[in-house]
């Protein structure tokens, strides 16, 4: 990985590469256990069984890898305002080094990735979160939800959080029915 | 508007409306899909008050009263089933609705129809004078089609094919609008021919009476019961003794039995399961992406109005969103919403491009648009399972209250992990395809676009 410092992480081109460096390994790898496998005498079918916890993981890697390739080619080519593409870009940023950085074995292992530029994916992923953090509401009040469509006493528009919790929950059928519970069982108790 | 939270909309650096629009392809595209919303939720009929607190029975009863009468809404609005409206109604019904499957069956038949079976079928759905559903999962079978039970003997001398689940474990599980609506379905079943098996085909069985809605001769069908979610649906069973189908209702656009027993075929196997392959394209927005745009705005919202401990001494308790912490749970989960929203115009594409050159009877690109769908299903939705499962866990004790909408999101979407293919099995449907791919540039063969990245391979390795 060419990457020298932690803002080169911040390049679509250098954590792309990273992606498909590690979709391919974890494939090729995967396909060539398969060979040795089948090529010593064992039964293809027995060789695919001891193979498919890795060939799932190769599978996810490819995906994995299609997304970051796609997400970073549709930032760069977007026609929208700067601001969007400024923050498209730094919510495509935070997607692939999340995945770096929390997948940190995958990128590792063959030293693709060495322990130093793991330490810059790092740092520029949690810089990110606080560049992101300012815009947050905003990006997802873009999804232009309805609080009828949320249906969530938490999540409403206007954020007023804690009387919506109680207003709902005062209309719950525990508060408005008297519980069979009561007289079968807590009146006898309370009146023995 | 809570102050805390109005602050946060006031520091904004680039335009909501402007991202709202590009979310959804276009201005033109928002105030289509508003209006949707609009005419939708104005009407009590689909209101959501008081949902949390009804019973199983209850939610069923609404779901299918929501349907009726988006029936009838639909009609009254113009709306037709290829306009562009219909892609905003789901979304804007929020889910609880019953005859999802229906869409599924009206989908099956008119991706492996003929035009005959189209023109006869198509007009009753639409109409609702039948109501669908899609049988393929059984009891003891699962992702596994070629493993499946139930059988198809073709009886030349009457032309009719004799449909049988002969064991428990063949029985249908499962299927959606089974246990208590429909009246038809399209049941997998393994075709023989003179004692001959020539795989799963697709059926159109009826199983209730269209008169009195009683089981038809042959059918024992039922719902399954409680579940973790989806009380709305009447997921059911279904067992089928010696019933009997005219041979014009196997879907025969690529597959057909001919009078003398003779089968033909157009491309792979595979063309049978390509109602999934569209289903799955189609869930990944509709099912998956949602949710997860949905507990986002949830916890992000809440993140900022709730406040807990102090950053530094002396100051009033902090936005739990200044927590890096609270950050990193959260905004990876937002970034992961756009990345799939990407993904998923990808895959719309991709689909359409190879739904084209199908219908063309083309059909090089099925085993890529089968490999992705597959994986992507898996990946997709296992990614936002657990995003949304952090969503709720950022919310504290009130994720934790079904008030908070976040519970039922998340039994929801964890369902997606499940239904229309088990991920593990789909990851390896996934893999397969790739060491294929892998075999070919390896012997300098070319491969589709999405593993071309796998050519670098040098031949001969």
């Amino acid at each position: 990985c060419p990457a020298k410092n932690k803002s080169d992480f911040l390049c679509s081109d250098i954590y792309t590469e990273a992606y498909q460096h590690m979709a391919a390994r974890l494939t090729i790898s995967t396909a060539a256990k398969l060979q040795d496998l089948i090529q010593s005498g064992v039964k293809k079918h027995d060789a695919w069984n001891q193979c498919t916890v890795q060939l799932a993981q190769a599978a996810k890697a490819h995906c994995h890898y299609i997304t970051v390739k796609n997400f970073a080619e549709t930032v760069e080519k977007l026609k929208t305002e700067a601001g969007i593409q400024k923050i498209m870009k730094h919510l495509c940023d935070l997607f692939a080094l999340h995945g770096i950085f929390t997948n940190a074995g995958v990128f590792l292992h063959d030293g693709y990735i060495s322990g130093a530029q793991m330490d810059m994916v790092a740092s520029s992923y949690l810089d990110l979160l606080a560049v992101i953090r300012k815009d947050a509401v905003p990006l997802v009040d873009a999804f232009d939800f309805t609080d009828q469509s949320l249906n969530s006493a938490l999540g409403s528009y206007d954020g007023q959080v804690y009387q919506r919790l109680y207003e709902w929950a005062q209309k719950s059928p525990t508060n408005t029915q008297m519980s069979p519970a009561y007289k079968k069982y807590l009146k006898p108790l309370l009146h023995k | 508007v809570n102050p805390d939270l109005a602050s946060e909309r006031q520091t904004a650096s680039f335009s909501v409306e402007k991202l709202t629009a590009w979310l959804d392809g276009g201005a033109e595209h928002t105030q289509t899909r508003r209006a949707v919303v609009e005419a939708i939720q104005r009407d009590p009929v689909f209101s959501r008050e008081n949902q949390y607190f009804q019973s199983q029975n209850e939610r069923y009863e609404a779901a299918v009263r929501k349907a009726v009468h988006l029936h009838k809404k639909t009609q009254e609005m113009g709306w037709t089933e290829n306009g562009p409206e219909m892609k905003y109604i789901y979304r804007a019904v929020s889910g609880d609705i019953a005859f999802l499957l229906h869409r599924i069956f009206m989908r099956s038949i008119s991706m492996l129809g003929s035009n005959q079976q189209i023109a006869k079928w198509i007009p009753l759905a639409t109409q609702f004078q039948i109501i669908g559903s899609y049988a393929q999962t059984e009891l003891g079978h699962g992702t596994y089609l070629q493993g499946l039970e139930t059988t198809a003997v073709f009886d030349i001398t009457t032309q009719e094919f004799i449909l049988n689940t002969p064991n428990l474990s063949a029985m249908k599980w499962w299927p959606g609008d089974m246990g208590r609506s429909a009246t038809h379905t399209v049941v997998f079943a393994q075709l023989y021919i003179h004692g001959k098996c020539y795989g799963v085909h697709p059926f159109i069985v009826q199983i209730r009476s269209l008169q009195d809605h009683s089981l038809c001769p042959g059918v024992t069908a039922g719902d399954i019961g409680p579940k973790m979610n989806f009380e709305h649906i009447d997921n059911g069973y279904l067992l089928l003794q010696n019933v009997r189908v005219p041979r014009e209702n196997m879907l025969n656009k690529f597959c057909e039995v001919q009078p003398d027993g003779n089968y033909k075929r157009q491309g792979s196997q595979q063309i049978n399961y390509f109602t999934m392959t569209t289903t799955r394209i189609s869930l990944l927005a509709s099912e998956v992406l949602t949710p997860l745009m949905k507990a986002c705005t949830i916890a992000i919202r809440y993140s900022v109005v709730r406040r807990q401990s102090k950053l530094a001494p002396g100051e009033q308790e902090a936005k739990i969103l200044d927590y890096q912490t609270q950050q990193e749970k959260l905004l990876p989960q937002l970034a992961a919403v756009y990345a799939f929203h990407v993904i998923n115009n990808y895959l719309q594409e991709l689909f359409n491009r190879g739904y084209r050159e199908i219908q063309r009877h083309n059909f090089d690109t099925l085993p890529e648009l089968h490999a992705l769908s597959s994986g992507f299903k898996a990946f997709v939705s296992q990614y936002c399972t657990s995003a949304v499962e952090i969503c709720l866990q950022a919310c504290g004790g009130h994720g934790y209250s079904m008030l908070s909408g976040l519970p039922s999101l998340y039994t929801n979407i964890l369902a997606s992990c499940i239904y229309e293919g088990e991920n593990t099995i789909l990851l390896l449907q996934t893999a397969r395809f790739l060491v294929k791919c892998l075999k070919a540039a390896s012997t300098g063969q070319p491969v589709p676009p999405s593993v071309t990245y796998l050519a670098a391979v040098k031949p001969g390795k």
